[in-house]
């Protein structure tokens, strides 16, 4: 018994953890699989569900994830890896302002690739377009104040957009009353979900001002639709960033949010801003209003904010 | 990653959308 007992090893916490974790969120996809294949109606994850997929170190692995594709690719590497990513998810390098993948030096500067301008011309007909390439996951109109990520599974506009300094005069009149200008007008949402072969910068849907810049440090779960169907309030838990401010219209903002692959976002005027950083408090936000500042990087300052072009490019997704 | 627009509009505005339809920058999304 003794000699057994020295040949056993010491079970180690942290890889018990991600076994028992990983069997068991493994068993869940199974099941649930399952029951969208009788069309039984995809159940939206436990609390307990939800904290233990909290629980897994998305953002060390993020960050990680991000070192390794920051590491240059020797010369020979870089086509056969990147053809492999380019098979893999679909790219079209075509469209690529630079084809020759040689130019790439790692993963990360080939996932932050631009485009020629002329393959995304702008709908001239419409006033507001596509911030981004990728899949309509959700769209509609907001009702009472709760957006909808996916059809059936909704999140709290307050949660997600965080508190306003508007204050309503009417106690009764809702958080999306708040945002609203006018009584004729209505709160309406777009969700687009970008994979991970789509063009990852994104642009400026309208013409509008930015007034303020809302960071939410967060998890960073996959933003996948699968479990954008399975986990509720699931971009109020991720790390994002919200753009508000005005349009022709009244209200308008844009949230980028991150993903456990994509964990950083940059918004090329606002060089302050930091994503994805090792510590954070739970539930905080770091604003920055642009309606004080004096200066901001590459743009002039309308009065109280940053004004942008529809079209223009306004920022990216980064690997890590 | 995800981008979710949220603004205000006229209650006219619609949409010229499908769910789950592929899209790409400069398309437009809908109109008054």
């Amino acid at each position: 018994l003794n000699t057994g007992r020295g040949l056993l090893p010491r079970p180690r916490p942290l890889p018990l953890l991600l076994l028992t974790g990983g069997g068991y969120l493994g068993y869940q996809h199974y099941r649930r699989r399952g029951q969208q294949e009788d069309d039984a109606p995809s159940s939206v994850a436990t609390p307990t569900q939800v904290a233990l997929y909290r629980s897994f170190p998305t953002r060390l692995l993020s960050r990680a994830w991000g070192r390794l594709n920051g590491v240059e690719l020797p010369t020979w590497l870089r086509k056969p890896v990147y053809s492999l990513y380019i098979w893999t998810f679909g790219v079209n390098m075509q469209e690529a302002a630079v084809e020759d993948l040689h130019h790439y030096r790692n993963l990360g500067e080939f996932f932050r690739r631009r485009l020629k301008p002329a393959v995304r011309p702008l709908c001239a007909s419409s006033c507001l377009v596509s911030p981004a390439d990728g899949r309509i996951l959700h769209f509609g109109r907001v009702k009472n104040s709760e957006v909808e990520q996916v059809k059936g599974v909704t999140y709290s506009l307050e949660n997600f957009l965080g508190p306003q300094k508007k204050q309503a005069h009417d106690p009764s009149s809702s958080f999306r009353d708040l945002l609203l200008s006018s009584p004729d007008s209505d709160l309406f949402h777009v969700v687009v979900y970008l994979a991970p072969g789509d063009y990852h910068c994104f642009h400026s849907p309208t013409d509008w001002r930015v007034e303020l810049r809302r960071h939410f440090p967060g998890s960073l779960m996959s933003v996948n639709p699968g479990v954008a169907r399975w986990v509720k309030e699931l971009f109020c838990l991720n790390e994002r960033v919200a753009l508000t401010g005005q349009w022709q219209h009244g209200f308008f903002s844009l949230t980028a949010v991150g993903a456990t692959n994509v964990g950083s976002i940059r918004v090329y005027f606002d060089q302050e801003l930091q994503t994805n950083t090792p510590r954070y408090s739970k539930g905080s936000f770091h604003d920055r209003n642009y309606a004080s500042v004096h200066q901001v990087a590459l743009h002039t300052l309308a009065e109280g904010g940053v004004t942008l072009q529809r079209g223009e490019v306004l920022g990216e997704f980064n690997l890590g | 990653s995800t981008i979710v627009l949220l603004f205000e509009a006229p209650k006219d505005f619609s949409f010229s959308l499908q769910p789950g339809q592929r899209i790409r920058v400069g398309e437009g999304l809908g109109s008054l």
